[in-house]
């Protein structure tokens, strides 16, 4: 697995919570909303997940009934691209 | 070769010599201003933008980089001064704003986080202050503004992302901010805070749900800038009140400008709405810097006239 993000729906007060309780975990990092309390019903939250987390989490959102789809399916990659060293400027 | 690449992001090291170098060429049109320092002590460098013209009383503000993993802003900063730069005299529109007014840039207001998000932890937000009798690390500085400070939509809690820190101003990226902007509240008209991602065009208030009294005439200029960003470049922002169109977020920069009397004040998010979010594509930087120029030159023409 790598790491992701994960666009996720909670359709009840129920799954809000538990959702709040998913991105306070250290091997998560929310991206939006800004923090867990701004977390609402019918407002997708997108969840970065790290690649020791997404087998347990992915499975945690589909016994509880989440909607969710993955935005990004290897953050790796681009966190690679971004950070390459390709200046030619010798200062 | 090599500078003003506009297709990769820059490391903290390469802006502070981009910024360094560009004052050095253009010393007719730029000035370099140390306006303090970070919690790592950092230098927090404004370039300061004119025309070759003589002096204005009028000024702008835009500051880069709050948050530290979100990269497209210091990159849009950049941006924008190696296009105003290029530009001046060839493009009617940065020709007017330069020959106008004079332009403050802050391109990393958070050089520590962000040289943390090269290094260590590429989704870090908040600056790296720590306090003695916490093991948390970093203060949001979109909440340490002293504005309606640490109510509602803010975390008191050293371990969230959005703790507001031990007292309002408490971070020195934020005393530096808004000493200078004090001293310079005279000419200061209009204030930028650009940040990312979902695709939005905010003013205050963020810390209450209750409307500024020219709330009519800012959602006016945001509703003309995000036209023109859909007519010109197909894409949607969104527009509106801060809490009104994401949520209360007290101890924000532009809530705080707005109180000093500075009544333009606006906050950007830029590309994209989640497809890459923080990790938008290197390829994609200059449509992004493209469009969140649109929507600043529309208000900022728009904030002259007035």
């Amino acid at each position: 697995e790598q790491d992701k993000v994960l666009s996720i729906t909670a359709a009840t007060l129920e799954q809000v919570s538990l959702l709040q309780n998913i991105s306070r975990h250290n091997e998560t990092v929310l991206w939006q909303p800004a923090s867990p309390s701004h977390i609402a019903m019918n407002t997708p939250v997108h969840l970065y997940i790290q690649s020791s987390s997404v087998t347990r989490v992915t499975e945690l959102l589909q016994t509880h009934g989440f909607s969710f789809s993955v935005l990004l399916d290897n953050t790796q990659n681009l966190i690679q691209e971004q950070t390459r060293n390709n200046t030619t400027d010798p200062k | 070769s090599g500078g003003m690449n506009n297709e990769r992001y820059h490391s903290l090291e390469d802006i502070y010599h981009l910024v360094n170098k560009t004052s050095q060429e253009h010393p007719d049109m730029t000035k370099l201003i140390l306006i303090g320092s970070s919690f790592e002590k950092n230098p927090l460098y404004v370039l300061k933008l004119s025309g070759r013209r003589g002096p204005v009383d009028k000024a702008m503000w835009m500051d880069c980089g709050i948050h530290a993993r979100e990269w497209i802003s210091p990159a849009f900063c950049i941006w924008f001064i190696n296009y105003a730069l290029t530009f001046y005299k060839e493009i009617p529109d940065i020709t007017t704003l330069l020959d106008k007014m004079d332009i403050y840039i802050l391109p990393v207001m958070n050089p520590d986080g962000y040289k943390y998000t090269w290094t260590t932890n590429r989704m870090w937000r908040k600056n790296r202050s720590v306090k003695e009798g916490s093991s948390c690390v970093g203060v949001d500085l979109n909440r340490n503004f002293d504005a309606n400070w640490c109510t509602a939509g803010a975390s008191s809690n050293p371990c969230s992302d959005i703790y507001c820190g031990q007292y309002p101003e408490s971070e020195p990226e934020v005393q530096a901010v808004t000493k200078f902007l004090r001293s310079h509240k005279d000419s200061v008209k209009l204030y930028f805070s650009i940040h990312s991602y979902s695709q939005l065009l905010l003013f205050p208030y963020s810390y209450t749900l209750e409307q500024v009294p020219n709330h009519t005439e800012l959602f006016e200029l945001v509703q003309e800038a995000s036209f023109k960003i859909r007519r010109h470049y197909r894409n949607i922002y969104r527009y509106g009140s801060g809490a009104k169109t994401i949520y209360l977020a007290p101890g924000g920069s532009d809530d705080w400008v707005y109180d000093q009397g500075i009544i333009y004040s606006f906050t950007f998010e830029l590309q994209d709405r989640g497809r890459y979010g923080f990790l938008l594509p290197p390829n994609l930087i200059n449509n992004a810097c493209n469009e969140a120029f649109a929507g600043v030159k529309t208000i900022a023409m728009r904030v002259l006239e007035k």
